[in-house]
Order: C-alpha cells, then sequence, then structure tokens
C-alpha cells in the first residue's frame, strides 16, 4: 500500500459516499445514469469473486464488500425508492454495446485462461467504460448538477491516483499488471474533458454546463 | 510475482 493506491480508495470511496449523500438528501436520482450505475454493480461484483477464494487483509476485504453493497443499495434507491425521479429517457446508452465487446475481449486477452481469471479481467475491461452512459446523460442534457459534478470528479480522481500508484509499484515493487494499467489509462481519459471542464467551470462556482 | 496472483487491488 503507498500513498497514492491510498487516496485513490479514498477518492473512489468518496464518490460513492458523495453519490449516496446526493440521492438520500435530495430523495431524488435526477441527472444519474442507472445504466452506469448497473454496470458498476456488475464490475464489483464479477471483480470481488475472489473474497470467497484468497484474503488479502481486513481493509481489503471491508472495501470490497462496502463497494459490493454500496453499488446495489444505489440501484435499488434508483429503480425502487426514488424511481419517479430517475430520469431514464435521457438514460438511453445501451449497456450491451459495452457488455458484448468488453466480454469478448476479457475471453480473448486475459493473464489466465481461469473462469475467475476471466471474470477479473471482464471487470477491469467493463469499469474502464462504465461511466459512458453517465456521460452521454450529461452530454444528452448538457448539464450537471455541481453535486454530480463533484462525484464524478472524484470517481474519476480514483483511477488517475492508481495510475501514479502503478509507476510506484512498478519502480518500488517491480510489479506491473498491463491489463489494469492498460484499462485503467483508458478509464482516465474519458475522464479528461469533463475534468477541464469540472477545473474551468465547477470549481469557480459555476455550474456545469456544455456549449449549446 | 505475476500479476494474477497478485490481484490485491481494489
Amino acid at each position: 500500500m503507498n500513498v497514492f493506491r491510498l487516496l485513490g480508495d479514498m477518492s473512489h470511496l468518496l464518490a460513492i459516499l458523495i453519490l449516496l449523500l446526493k440521492m438520500w438528501k435530495t430523495r431524488s436520482c435526477a441527472g444519474i445514469s442507472g445504466k452506469t450505475q448497473i454496470l458498476f454493480a456488475l464490475v464489483f461484483t464479477t471483480r470481488y469473486l475472489d473474497l470467497f477464494s484468497s484474503f488479502i487483509s481486513i481493509y481489503n476485504t471491508t472495501m470490497k464488500l462496502f463497494f459490493i453493497a454500496s453499488s446495489y443499495f444505489t440501484i435499488f434507491l434508483m429503480y425502487s425508492k426514488f424511481k419517479a425521479t430517475y430520469d431514464s429517457n435521457h438514460d438511453s446508452f445501451r449497456m450491451e454495446f459495452l457488455v458484448v465487446p468488453v466480454g469478448g475481449l476479457a475471453f480473448l486477452v486475459n493473464h489466465e485462461f481461469l473462469p475467475l481469471e476471466i471474470l477479473w479481467t471482464f471487470s477491469i475491461y467493463l469499469e474502464s467504460v462504465a461511466i459512458l452512459p453517465q456521460l452521454f446523460m450529461v452530454s444528452k442534457t448538457g448539464e450537471a448538477e455541481t453535486i454530480t459534478s463533484h462525484y464524478l470528479f472524484a470517481l474519476g480522481s480514483y483511477r488517475l491516483l492508481y495510475i501514479f500508484n502503478w509507476v510506484y509499484r512498478y519502480y518500488f515493487d517491480g510489479f506491473f499488471d498491463l491489463i489494469a494499467v492498460v484499462a485503467g489509462c483508458v478509464q482516465t481519459i474519458l475522464y479528461c474533458d469533463f475534468f477541464y471542464l469540472y477545473i474551468t467551470k465547477v470549481l469557480k462556482g459555476k455550474k456545469l454546463s456544455l456549449p449549446a | 510475482p505475476s500479476p494474477k496472483d497478485t490481484h490485491d487491488e481494489l
């Protein structure tokens, strides 16, 4: 565990807490993509099956359980409790366009052709593109609530911090996971446009809105 | 270590 990894995890945790807090306080999930949240639940479920096969640390296990539980709780809030506020008309990205190619790629490019390993690879690839329905929704409506942009910023920062963590691990631990690094870089690149808007607009007190 | 033996990240 190095400082970048810890900050990355905390940023990820913060993102989830911001999202839950936003929904709970406003009693609304307006502006949030249910598709992205379903994909995240799928990511956590397929990646953390190793909870049953290997133990790494209390920290690791606790975080995994929290990520899985919070992702299903988010889906429950969106599709059941606060269903009336869910903006499904603008959440029209087709999940199968991501899940099917990513599934195929996980079969073809993996560290080892074993069920758990293929599922882990699938989750890494899927996570890298899971934000697309949310970004698509923001671009479709042309705006995002400030709290939603804080959520997206924390979520994007998490993978950027992981890249620093991988650089650190490469030099100091001799550790290098090509699949995680390439997917992590793709994931971070997808946020670049949003990072730019966040820094130039939201941090200056303006609402995030896209030019018409 | 091989990456697949050390999926120790979240």
